[in-house]
């Protein structure tokens, strides 16, 4: 009988704990201690950690772990992992396309930096220049360019691609849908867009409301469109495995 | 976007992102990857954390910097990594992201909400690189 409880018992746990690991948003634990060098990286990105891992696990005069993330994440902007790296890639609603990137020293705890960043197609290496050559963290937009190219990075540049274009192309036959934009009128179309100052949580009535008052008649005849209010899906952003930060 | 760590045999850690954003961003929008401590931070006395998904939200959180000093405080990897996405799912049940935590002994973790995540890595026992999947 005891017996026959204890593994009564030991069901229930083990029943009960794979919930907890599933409900417990995916934590996964992995063993692994003390076998140095080590890369990891987001995304099956298998190349960039290969190059990360040539340069770091070098016999001889093996690379710091600064030189080895540069050149995983370099590997991935030539690669143009998942198009989510790289030029070519996430068109803005202009349809250029612009880079992010960061490095960090662990052990100086310096950081370079470079944000949205415009013809200049590496964007880590750019980072590291920041971090190596000013007292700076962050540099953005096409200030970050110029300093770029006065370091030696190779530059300007178009970062688009035929893909990136042609995405792009689709997006504006699409109405411009789906969009970041919020408590705008045109909200289910193309820009340019107007702001409507309303309270947030207010409803369409009362926007409708407010854009009688503030835009007149000449609004009337846009009703008669409801997407004009009406965004697909606004609260719907379309973050995913080949669109996200 | 990829959110890079390293840690050499000297035990020196870095970290580093790259990415082209999201698409059709309001132009001059800038993700989460080149924040400190959002996508990616690293403390050679402490460890390092990646992160992925919706930047927008993802800055308010700074999830890395959480990990870190989750584990500064003695917490496990996968218990950091959890904890980091716990606060922003509680705060934002849609949102989309994942972290990996690395801590200086190499024992690391992923954590995740809203879609199924990756991530890769190599280490001085393996032959290549190995992928290992977390599911929200």
């Amino acid at each position: 009988r005891r017996s026959y409880a204890r593994l009564l018992l030991g069901l229930l746990l083990l029943r009960f704990g794979g919930c907890l690991e599933a409900a417990d948003h995916g934590g996964r634990a992995e063993e692994g201690g003390g076998v140095f060098p080590v890369v990891v990286s987001t995304w099956p990105f298998r190349e960039a950690v290969r190059a990360a891992w040539e340069v770091v696990s070098a016999s001889g005069a093996a690379g710091s772990a600064v030189d080895a993330v540069v050149a995983g994440c370099s590997a991935c902007e030539v690669l143009r992992c998942d198009g989510t790296v790289g030029p070519g890639g996430s068109p803005d609603e202009n349809g250029e396309t612009t880079l992010d990137a960061l490095i960090m020293d662990g052990t100086t705890m310096e950081i370079g930096a470079v944000a949205a960043m415009r013809y200049i197609k590496d964007g880590i290496k750019a980072a590291k220049l920041v971090m190596d050559h000013t007292e700076h963290t962050l540099l953005v937009g096409e200030k970050a360019t110029s300093f770029a190219i006065s370091m030696g990075l190779a530059g300007p540049a178009d970062l688009s691609s035929p893909e990136s274009i042609e995405k792009w192309t689709i997006w504006r036959q699409n109405h411009c849908q789906p969009n970041f934009w919020k408590n705008v009128v045109p909200a289910g179309n193309c820009g340019p867009y107007h702001p409507i100052d309303v309270p947030s949580g207010e409803s369409k009535a009362s926007v409708k409301h407010v854009l009688k008052r503030t835009q007149g008649e000449i609004c009337q005849g846009l009703f008669e469109h409801d997407n004009f209010l009406e965004p697909v899906n606004p609260h719907l952003k379309s973050i995913n495995r080949h669109n996200h930060d | 976007t990829i959110s890079m760590a390293v840690i050499d045999k000297m035990g020196h850690v870095s970290v580093g992102t790259s990415t082209n954003g999201a698409t059709f961003k309001v132009p001059g929008r800038v993700g989460d990857a080149p924040i400190p401590g959002s996508s990616a931070y690293a403390d050679d006395e402490v460890g390092a954390c990646g992160a992925t998904g919706d930047g927008d939200i993802m800055m308010r959180f700074l999830p890395c910097y959480q990990v870190i000093e989750s584990m500064r405080q003695g917490m496990e990897p996968r218990n950091a990594a959890m904890d980091a996405i716990l606060r922003i799912a509680r705060k934002y049940p849609d949102f989309v992201g994942a972290v990996f935590a690395i801590n200086k002994k190499g024992v690391h973790a992923g954590a995740c909400h809203g879609w199924t995540f990756q991530y890769s890595l190599r280490n001085s026992s393996m032959q290549d690189v190995e992928v290992i999947t977390v599911a929200p």
